[in-house]
C-alpha cells in the first residue's frame, strides 16, 4: 500500500495573512488511510502543527523505505501560551541562532518567543526613533539587531504559528539605555556629591514619559504582538535614594520612605501608556506583588520559584491571567537527567477554584543568557524544552516519565537530523549519527 | 510523537511512501489555497524534514493547488 497525498483543509476564514496570536485555534485533525491522508484545521495554525505530527508519524524502515501507519488523531493544545525565553542581551545572539530557535520550537510546537532583546549589559534593538540606543548601548556596532532583522524574525515565526513578544525592562535593568539617552536614569549621590554612576529610570521627570510614549510607539509598530512584555523586577533602590531630588518629590508624594510606591507609581504611569498606544501588558510578577493598579487582562508572569504555587493562587484570585516560568529556568543547570523534573511540574498544582485555574495562560521555559551564546544555547534549550513543550501542550494526564523518555530520545534524534544539535538525554544513540 | 497529540489511534497497517510520488497539496474544499504563501512554505519545509532535499525529475509541480 502506498500513501500518495496529503490533503490539507483549512475550514474557516483561514488566517493565512494574519499574525498568531493568543486566541489562534491550534487545533486539527489528521486522518492517515491509503491513498489520500487528510489533514483538517479551522485556520492555518492548526494546519501547521498538524503537518509537524504528519512528519513525526512517517519514519524509514531498516531498508530505508519511508513507511506511515494507518493513524487517526486529533489534537488541540491544553496551553494557549507556551513560550520559550532567549536573552540577546547579556550575550548577543546572532540572527541564524534566533531562526534556528524558531525551527526548533516549531517542532516541540511552542507558539511563544519572548525575546528579551535588551538589559543592563546591552541594548541590540536599533530604534528608529533613537539610534544612538544602540549606538551607543549595543557591544559593537555589528552586534545589533536592525529593522530588517527584527521582521525578519518576525516574519520566519510568524510563517511557524509563532508570536514575537518583545520584551523591555523598565524601571530597572536599563544601564544600557543611558548611554544614549541623556537624562533617562537617574544620577546617583553619596552624600551631596553626584557620582558617575547611574540608577534606575528618572521617575520624576516629564522627559521620562515623553520619551517612554514616542519610543514604545514605534515598538508597537515594530512588534505586531497585542503585548508587550515589561519588567517592574529587581529594581535597586539605592540610587533613588541617595537623589536629593528624588527625596523631595518622595515627600511631596507623600509616599514616606517606601520607594516601592515610587516602583509603582512609575510602573503605573508606563502602564497607561502602553494601554493608551492600545497594547497589553505582560509584566513580571512583582508588578502585582507591589501593588500597581493594573489594566484588565493584563498578564502577571510568575518567575520566582520561591512559593510559586501561593502566587498563582493569589494572583488568579484577583483575576488576572497568568503565565508560568518558575519551575522553567533552565539556566540554572544541574547534572544528569534534569528533563524530568521540567515534565512532573503540573501547572495547575495549586489551591483555587476551577475558574481561577482557567485563568493559567501556560507558561515559559527561560534561558537567561549570562552563560550561553551562540555556541551553546542551542544544545542547553534543547531538549529539556521539549519536557517543558509536552507538558503546555498534551493533555494534563500524559505523565508516564517511562514513556515520555522513550519518546523524547527519539524526538531528540529526530532534532538532530533536522538540524538542531540537542543534547543527549542519557545514554544511547540515533540512526544514521553519521549523516547528521 | 512529541509533543503526544490529545487522542492517538494508530493501526498495525502500514503504507510506504516514496519521495517522487507523493504530494501535500490544498484540499479542494479548504479556503486556503496556493496564494497561502504561510502553507505553501510550510507544504515546502515538511516535504523536506521528511524526505530529505529531493528535486523532482519532471511532472507536476511538488505543490498545486486544490
Amino acid at each position: 500500500a502506498e500513501l500518495q497525498q496529503l490533503l490539507v483543509t483549512i475550514v474557516l476564514e483561514s488566517e493565512c495573512d494574519a499574525f498568531p496570536s493568543v486566541s489562534s485555534d491550534e487545533s486539527y485533525t489528521l486522518l492517515v488511510k491509503e491513498p489520500v491522508a487528510f489533514l483538517k484545521a479551522n485556520r492555518v495554525w492548526g494546519a501547521l502543527r498538524g503537518l509537524e505530527t504528519f512528519s513525526q508519524l512517517i519514519y524509514q524502515d531498516s531498508y530505508g523505505t519511508f513507511t506511515i501507519n494507518e493513524s487517526n488523531i486529533i489534537d488541540s493544545p491544553r496551553f494557549p501560551h507556551r513560550g520559550i525565553l532567549i536573552d540577546t542581551s547579556r550575550h548577543y545572539l546572532p540572527l541564524k541562532i534566533i531562526l534556528k530557535t524558531l525551527d526548533a520550537m516549531a517542532f516541540n510546537k511552542f507558539n511563544v518567543l519572548h525575546w528579551h532583546i535588551v538589559d543592563d549589559e546591552s541594548f541590540p534593538y536599533q530604534s528608529i526613533t533613537f539610534p544612538e540606543l544602540s549606538n551607543k548601548g549595543s557591544y559593537s556596532p555589528s552586534h545589533v539587531y536592525t529593522s530588517n532583522d527584527v521582521h525578519m524574525v518576525i516574519e520566519y515565526a510568524r510563517l511557524r504559528g509563532i508570536r514575537v513578544l518583545p520584551e523591555f525592562d523598565t524601571p530597572g535593568h536599563m544601564q544600557s539605555w543611558g548611554k544614549g539617552q541623556k537624562n533617562l536614569l537617574t544620577p546617583c549621590y553619596a552624600g551631596k556629591k553626584q557620582l558617575d554612576t547611574f540608577g534606575p529610570i528618572n521617575p520624576i521627570l516629564n522627559t521620562t514619559y515623553s520619551f517612554l510614549t514616542t519610543f514604545f510607539k514605534e515598538i508597537t509598530k515594530v512588534f505586531p504582538d497585542q503585548f508587550i512584555h515589561l519588567g517592574g523586577d529587581e529594581v535597586d533602590f539605592h540610587c533613588w535614594e541617595s537623589n536629593p531630588k528624588i527625596q523631595n518629590f518622595m515627600k511631596d508624594k507623600g509616599f514616606g520612605d517606601d520607594f516601592r510606591k515610587l516602583e509603582s507609581f512609575y510602573i503605573q504611569k508606563l502602564l497607561d501608556i502602553i494601554a493608551t498606544i492600545k497594547k497589553g501588558s505582560i509584566v513580571w510578577q512583582e508588578v502585582f506583588d507591589d501593588g500597581v493598579k493594573l489594566q484588565p487582562g493584563t498578564t502577571v508572569e510568575v518567575w520566582k520559584s520561591n512559593g510559586y504555587l501561593d502566587e498563582l493562587s493569589k494572583i488568579t484570585a484577583s483575576g488576572f491571567p497568568v503565565i508560568i516560568s518558575a519551575p522553567w529556568y533552565l539556566d540554572l543547570i544541574s547534572y544528569g537527567q534534569d528533563w524530568k523534573q521540567y515534565y512532573k511540574t503540573e501547572p495547575l498544582n495549586f489551591a483555587g477554584t476551577q475558574e481561577q485555574k482557567k485563568l493559567v495562560l501556560g507558561g515559559e521555559a527561560c534561558l537567561w543568557g549570562e552563560y550561553v551564546d551562540s555556541t551553546n544555547l542551542t544544545p542547553r534549550l534543547w531538549p529539556r524544552a521539549s519536557a517543558v513543550g509536552e507538558r503546555l501542550w498534551s493533555p494534563q494526564n500524559v505523565r508516564d516519565i517511562d514513556d515520555a523518555y522513550r519518546r523524547l530520545t527519539m524526538h531528540r534524534c529526530r532534532m538532530l537530523r533536522r538540524g538542531i544539535a540537542a543534547q543527549p538525554l542519557f545514554t544511547g544513540y540515533c540512526n544514521d549519527e553519521d549523516n547528521m | 510523537l512529541w509533543p503526544l497529540p490529545l487522542t492517538v489511534t494508530v493501526t498495525p497497517s502500514q503504507m510506504r511512501l516514496s519521495a517522487e510520488n507523493f504530494y501535500i497539496q490544498h484540499g479542494p474544499s479548504s479556503t486556503a489555497g496556493p496564494s497561502c504563501s504561510l502553507l505553501e512554505e510550510a507544504f515546502r519545509r515538511y516535504y523536506e524534514y521528511i524526505f530529505g532535499v529531493y528535486e523532482r525529475p519532471k511532472g507536476p509541480a511538488r505543490f498545486q493547488g486544490g
